[in-house]
């Protein structure tokens, strides 16, 4: 049968997405949050011994009912296309593959952060992280 | 300053229960 649906709140909006954050990679470079590439998240998890990167595509979008401020993103993570959903704030940056930050809602995002970020749509593929012995 | 480590921007979405 497939995996239960599950939904994470991840914490409001964190410091490190702000424009100007200061980032280490795993080889220890440091680089602005809005200078990050996609080969900078797969050099850093190839180096790291506990994470890998997952691909993870965008399968629904929708208005959150708890709150305006909050949309639910419905992701397929993974070879095994797990079905999870995030609640997150509409100005959440998510990383998508060979494209850079992306959001619900872009404008607020860059209006809150200065963050530069694309709209995030249905079938665009974010960077997510697994545990390596998870399995 | 402070440095934020790479993988705290990057969620974790793998479900809690795989398989």
């Amino acid at each position: 049968p497939p995996p239960p649906s599950n939904t994470v709140v991840p914490p409001s909006l964190p410091p490190y997405f702000i424009k100007g954050s200061i980032i280490q990679l795993a080889d220890g470079e440091l680089k602005r949050v809005e200078d990050l590439k996609t080969e900078d998240f797969i050099q850093s998890a190839e180096i790291s011994s506990e994470l890998k990167i997952d691909s993870s595509t965008v399968e629904r979008i929708e208005g959150s009912h708890t709150s305006p401020n909050f949309a639910v993103v419905q992701f397929s993570v993974g070879e095994h296309r797990a079905q999870v959903s995030v609640e997150v704030l509409v100005e959440y940056p998510f990383f998508v593959f060979g494209q850079g930050w992306s959001s619900c809602c872009p404008d607020r995002t860059t209006q809150l952060l200065e963050l530069p970020c694309t709209k995030l749509s249905v079938g665009d593929v974010c960077i997510s992280l697994t545990l390596k012995n998870l399995r | 300053v402070p440095v934020f480590p790479w993988h705290s921007l990057v969620p974790f979405l793998a479900p809690t229960q795989s398989d």
